[in-house]
């Protein structure tokens, strides 16, 4: 199996201001797959909660335009996931 | 050859393996290795034992790498053996716990995860055991202790990332892990787990609001210890029970080991707030091994005071 790659997949940060909205990131969870880095899983996801999570380049753009349409906050944190594990590595050998 | 091992980059699990050889040939006095258990994938469980051997006292019980693609914990386990072991009779604090308490480090719990997450899947969480009746692979094994472990049903899927097994203790990391901590009860005074991200101090309870009997202690130590931590680099931490600082979780390890009778049971979630997340650069590492040091020496310094 060839390792896995990440190439422009992105991190987002949303904070859902009531529970409407805490439910729309649920839903997305439904028909997309997000990688819950923060908290760990959709269940946890709350009115006021920061939530971090990871998806594919394919499905950003619909994540995006539904947080858009529902007037949601959110910051991308990574835009490409792929170069930060390749930047992790910043400290070079002894 | 594994290749030269760094404390300042992460390292895969045939180096860290390798260096578990080396502190114990360097610091043979010092140091032990202790093989507790294999992982499914048939890779040893190591845990190092730090502190005077075939003497028994208070210790206390350490696991770094409980979720795979958190590097940066297993990186803090690798830097503790080798704080401990270079500062013990150079630096007073560190001389008088060695002197009165041994340390169990386990500086990967979940082996098979870790060496997934290096070679297949950075982003891999669970671990490598396969699921009856699904395609979907590996368990979280911070779901898998016995700890109201039946209480979440979201993590009954097993292709969620915090499955939380067929049964607690089904798998056989958490089964060594648990074998091990129960052996060694009448001297473990202290648990203590690594994590990442955010920046936390936890304590008991994940599956209940309820708060433990000695919540106030566990409180007080927790802020201690971060306004500690924060005295090197100003690294803000917050802390409290897991339920209401992070979220609700069951079947955790931090829960079990207190339900067990270890009364001083905390989990660090270690740098950083979410701009690197999993990809906390090396550069790193060290500053975040280093506040946390601070912390863990200040529980240590505490629990030998204030335990019989």
């Amino acid at each position: 199996i060839a390792p896995v790659r990440f190439d422009r997949e992105k991190v987002f940060r949303v904070k859902p201001q009531d529970e409407k909205q805490a439910d729309i990131i649920k839903d997305l969870a439904k028909t997309n797959e997000l990688d819950f880095w923060y908290p760990s899983a959709t269940h946890h996801v709350a009115a006021n909660m920061t939530v971090d999570f990871r998806v594919s380049e394919k499905e950003s753009q619909a994540i995006q335009s539904a947080l858009d349409q529902n007037n949601m906050h959110y910051e991308i944190l990574i835009h490409d996931l792929q170069e930060e594990i390749e930047k992790q590595f910043d400290v070079k050998e002894d | 050859t594994p290749g030269r091992h760094s404390y300042a980059k992460y390292n895969n699990w045939e180096k860290i393996v390798a260096w578990t050889e080396k502190m114990m040939d360097k610091h043979p006095e010092m140091v032990s290795r202790i093989k507790i258990g294999s992982t499914v994938e048939n890779n040893p469980l190591y845990v190092l034992k730090i502190g005077k051997k075939n003497e028994k006292r208070k210790a206390i019980f350490m696991d770094c790498g409980i979720h795979a693609r958190e590097w940066v914990s297993p990186a803090f386990c690798q830097w503790f053996v080798y704080q401990a072991t270079k500062t013990y009779g150079r630096n007073k604090i560190m001389t008088k716990l060695l002197d009165r308490m041994n340390f169990y480090i386990l500086p990967v719990f979940n082996v098979d995860g870790y060496i997934w997450s290096w070679t297949k899947n950075r982003m891999w969480r669970k671990n490598r055991s396969k699921n009856q009746n699904s395609k979907c692979i590996g368990t979280d094994l911070n779901r898998n202790f016995n700890a109201s472990w039946n209480s979440i049903s979201d993590t009954k899927n097993p292709c969620a990332e915090n499955y939380r097994g067929s049964a607690p203790e089904s798998e056989k990391e958490t089964k060594a892990v648990t074998d091990f901590i129960r052996s060694h009860l009448n001297e473990i005074k202290v648990y203590i787990t690594f994590h990442s991200y955010s920046q936390m101090l936890l304590f008991p309870y994940g599956y209940t609001s309820k708060l433990p009997p000695n919540h106030d202690v566990l409180a007080k130590v927790a802020k201690i210890g971060t306004d500690v931590l924060s005295t090197r680099y100003e690294t803000r931490y917050t802390y409290g029970p897991i339920k209401s600082t992070i979220y609700p979780t069951s079947g955790s390890s931090l829960d079990w080991a207190y339900d067990l009778g270890i009364k001083y049971t905390f989990a660090f979630e270690l740098r950083d707030k979410g701009k690197y997340g999993f990809l906390l650069p090396e550069s790193q590492i060290k500053p975040t091994c280093r506040e946390t040091m601070l912390a863990v020496k200040f529980i240590a310094k505490y629990i030998l005071k204030h335990t019989s």
